[in-house]
């Protein structure tokens, strides 16, 4: 279940990264 | 000494009734745009988001779900889509690579 956790903290960089 | 400048305004109040040519063009750019009403997305990647989207589970919600409620899309548009989403940062997979879950809603 970390492995979720870090799948969404990568997503949501990703996310982040797009927006900028 | 003859009085002139009668003719003076006779020519002049033809012009202002003439219609707007500009009107016409404004609106007639739009015809060939895809529908992106959301956020640039395709209307079948806009599915899959939302439903994605509505999933409460922890674990998200797998392909073949999504296959089962967008009955009549095909699997490999599903796949693209949710590979868009995931590069984009929208979803992200959880227990395995076919269960995705939404970064937008917590």
């Amino acid at each position: 279940l970390q492995r979720i956790e870090q799948n969404k903290q990568a997503a949501l960089e990703r996310l982040a990264a797009r927006n900028v | 000494s003859k009085p002139q400048g009668m003719m003076g305004g006779a020519g002049g109040g033809m012009n202002s009734g003439m219609a707007r040519p500009g009107m016409a063009s404004i609106s007639g750019g739009y015809s060939g745009a895809i529908d992106m009403s959301n956020n640039g997305l395709s209307p079948s990647q806009n599915q899959v988001l939302s439903l994605i989207k509505s999933c409460p589970d922890p674990q998200g919600i797998s392909i073949q779900d999504l296959k089962l409620r967008l009955s009549g899309m095909s699997i490999s548009v599903i796949k693209q889509a949710v590979e868009f989403l995931s590069n984009e940062g929208h979803i992200f997979s959880t227990i395995d690579e076919d269960h995705f879950r939404s970064t937008d809603n917590d």
